[in-house]
């Protein structure tokens, strides 16, 4: 008897062979491979004595506390049980082998030379995880929620919210700090659609980048223990959005869609010590945070490519039509854009549009201006006329005119587009009361 | 002003009273420029007088706006800024008084208004205004009847030939050599007691451009002999046009 090293392949011979194996000869073999691992053996070659039911000489092959038969005789043998290819696996990593040679091996007065038998035996993972390969019941890998499989052993998982014990097979759950980072996913209660446990103290976290907002949506069933009078008093749905509570839930009433407008939601779910409801189940998805649509202040404001929405990291342009400046309080600006930022607002106020004011115009030496349109005033499209004092002063005036209109860069100019203004030049030779002679 | 009328508020804005070296007078050209004869502010026969144009400047006392000498005063003497003299005026050749005349800058330019108002230069090209017997009117605030005036006069007086002229001082038998340049013009009358007279020189000789409805200065009273005894001897504007207007314009 002989224990077979624990390996995780080999062979086993018949004693002698391939000379012809002694008479009154017992030999056994256990083969051993490691844990986590079947013996699978075959016979390479196989020469036995044949005998009616191997009643003579014979090998004798045992696992897991089974017969896996008894074989003896010669390849196409009328009698005994030759093995051919026939592959031997057991169901646990032990195997006996066992041969019996009996005090002859004469067939009517020939000593006949059997040899024996060769046979190989290898090491073949045992898929622990296939309830069919379990030996015993308790044998049985007992894992509670998942099993998985590798080649030489297994390990158990469990379902989401639930927690691996350390006998490595049972689940407890554990949802008091559950985190999602992706931009989306699916959260349920524990068991979902199953009733959920008691006394449950359970938080979801989802943290997602800076400028996404979380938009929650409750799939069916929805199912909370509730009271018909009392708001939530067993069973609370807490969601929270940036440490301010936005809802508190419960009864068979699905909340539907929830957009939380934040990047940041903490989901409670806390039940008392019974209940038989089955839960609940939230698909999340995100999307950039949304900005208000932005709003000119006035009719002089233009937009430039208004978008239906705007989301972080969007922008828009603001310019004023002709003849307005930009304004942010007092100060004139050049241009104006506006950036969605991370938490929905917009890096800057909207601005105004103000009417340009050219000021008052240059008064005109020994002259002065009128104004020809109503209202009387220095804003864009206002015309003034420069007029001298008559009739001791004539007006001078470039290619332009007399006339000046408040322009939209904010300067009086001529038809010619010119700033400069008429002068008035002293008028000769023409007294107010000149000499009238009378008597000739 | 000899034989002459009072002149009313109006019929001559332009006239300037000018007290530099005594009494004078003169035009307003512009808004700032005054046209006198340069004897008023360089007389002949000085002798050794040193004083700078800038002095001379600084000094000068110009009026305008009215036709009594007192509410003249009252309003107000107007600065003045440069003197121009020019070039061919030689304060020491008592008998020739070629280049009389002068440009008083301002200080500060008039408001023109009923009672101050510029008169005009004449046309490079129009000669007729010097032809004998071109009717012309003098104002002034020079002496009558041997009495400084006190309010404006004016007379008129017709250019004369200027063949006459020269013939009207040959005659003469005072002897002063006087020379009757071709920058001069005369006007007045041999026998008609009307002329021009001291405290006149610098005031201008003007005439009414019937084409452009408009008064024209064509002389500045300069020099004569005696007043009121035959022609006045007047600077003939038209020569110097070219002068007047390099230094208005340049300034």
């Amino acid at each position: 008897s002989s224990p077979v090293p624990r390996k995780l392949f080999g062979e086993i011979r018949s004693p002698g062979y391939p000379k012809p194996y002694p008479n009154n000869n017992i030999s056994i073999w256990n083969i051993h491979v490691p844990k986590g691992y079947v013996v699978k053996l075959t016979f390479k070659y196989f020469d036995l004595e044949p005998s009616e039911s191997c009643f003579y000489d014979y090998v004798k092959i045992k696992a897991d506390k089974k017969n896996l038969g008894r074989y003896c005789g010669q390849l196409g043998s009328t009698t005994g049980n030759h093995p051919g290819r026939k592959e031997f696996v057991s169901k646990g990593n032990r195997m006996h082998l066992a041969f019996h040679s009996d005090f002859s091996n004469e067939d009517n007065g020939t000593v006949i030379p059997y040899r024996g038998f060769l046979a190989y035996y290898q090491a073949v993972d045992l898929d622990e995880c296939d309830p069919n390969n379990a030996v015993e019941e308790e044998e049985r890998p007992q894992c509670q929620h998942f099993c998985h499989n590798y080649v030489g052993g297994y390990f158990c998982s469990c379902r989401t919210g639930y927690q691996l014990q350390s006998d490595h097979h049972s689940c407890k759950v554990e949802c008091s700090s559950e985190l999602f980072t992706e931009a989306s996913g699916y959260l349920s209660s524990p068991e979902y659609p199953q009733p959920y446990p008691e006394d449950l103290r359970c938080n979801y976290s989802i943290r997602l980048p800076k400028g996404l907002s979380i938009i929650l949506k409750f799939l069916e069933p929805f199912e909370i223990d509730d009271h018909q009078q009392v708001h939530c008093p067993y069973d609370q749905l807490k969601i929270q959005a940036r440490g301010r509570q936005i809802g508190e839930f419960c009864g068979t009433e699905s909340p539907g869609s929830i957009e939380t407008n934040s990047n940041e939601v903490d989901i409670l779910f806390l039940t008392d010590e019974s209940g038989f409801s089955r839960g609940w189940k939230i698909h999340y998805t995100s999307e950039k945070i949304r900005c208000p649509q932005p709003v000119p202040r006035d009719q002089f404001t233009i937009i430039r490519d208004l978008q239906p929405v705007y989301q972080f990291q969007d922008y828009f342009v603001v310019s004023c039509k002709t003849g307005y400046n930009l304004m942010e309080g007092n100060r004139k600006l050049l241009s104006f854009t506006a950036v969605c930022q991370a938490d929905g607002t917009w890096h800057q106020s909207m601005p105004r549009c103000e009417i340009v004011n050219c000021g008052s115009p240059t008064d005109l030496t020994n002259g002065a201006f009128i104004y020809v349109n109503e209202p009387a005033n220095n804003s864009y499209q206002s015309v003034i006329t420069y007029q001298c004092n008559k009739p001791y002063y004539d007006i001078v005036t470039g290619t332009g005119g007399d006339s000046f209109t408040c322009s939209s860069e904010g300067t009086w100019v001529d038809q010619d587009g010119q700033v400069r203004i008429p002068t008035c030049l002293p008028v000769c030779g023409k007294p107010v009361s000149p000499i009238t002679e009378v008597q000739r | 002003i000899l034989g002459g009328k009072p002149a009313k508020a109006g019929n001559f804005p332009w006239q300037a009273l000018t007290a530099i070296h005594g009494r004078g007078g003169g035009a307003l050209l512009g808004d700032r420029w005054i046209l006198t004869a340069a004897h008023t502010i360089l007389p002949k026969g000085a002798g050794g007088n040193n004083v700078s144009l800038e002095q001379l400047a600084e000094e000068a006392n110009v009026f305008l706006g009215h036709t009594k000498v007192e509410e003249l005063h009252k309003m107000g003497n107007h600065p003045v800024r440069r003197i121009f003299i020019h070039p061919d005026y030689d304060p020491k050749d008592d008998y020739n008084f070629n280049g009389d005349i002068a440009l008083l800058e301002l200080k500060h330019p008039v408001t023109l208004g009923p009672g101050v108002l510029p008169i005009c230069l004449p046309d490079t090209t129009n000669t007729t205004f010097y032809m004998d017997g071109h009717v012309g009117y003098v104002s002034g605030f020079g002496v009558e009847k041997n009495f400084i005036s006190n309010k404006l006069k004016y007379v008129s007086l017709p250019a004369v030939a200027r063949e006459k002229c020269q013939s009207w001082l040959d005659s003469k038998k005072r002897g002063l050599p006087m020379i009757f340049s071709e920058n001069m013009f005369c006007a007045g009358f041999l026998t008609v007691k009307r002329d021009t007279c001291q405290g006149d020189s610098g005031s201008v000789f003007t005439v009414l451009d019937t084409g452009s409805g408009r008064w024209v200065a064509t002389g500045i009273v300069s020099w004569g002999i005696g007043c009121a005894e035959g022609y006045g001897f007047y600077t003939k504007i038209l020569n110097y046009l070219d002068w007047i207007k390099g230094i208005v314009r340049e300034e």
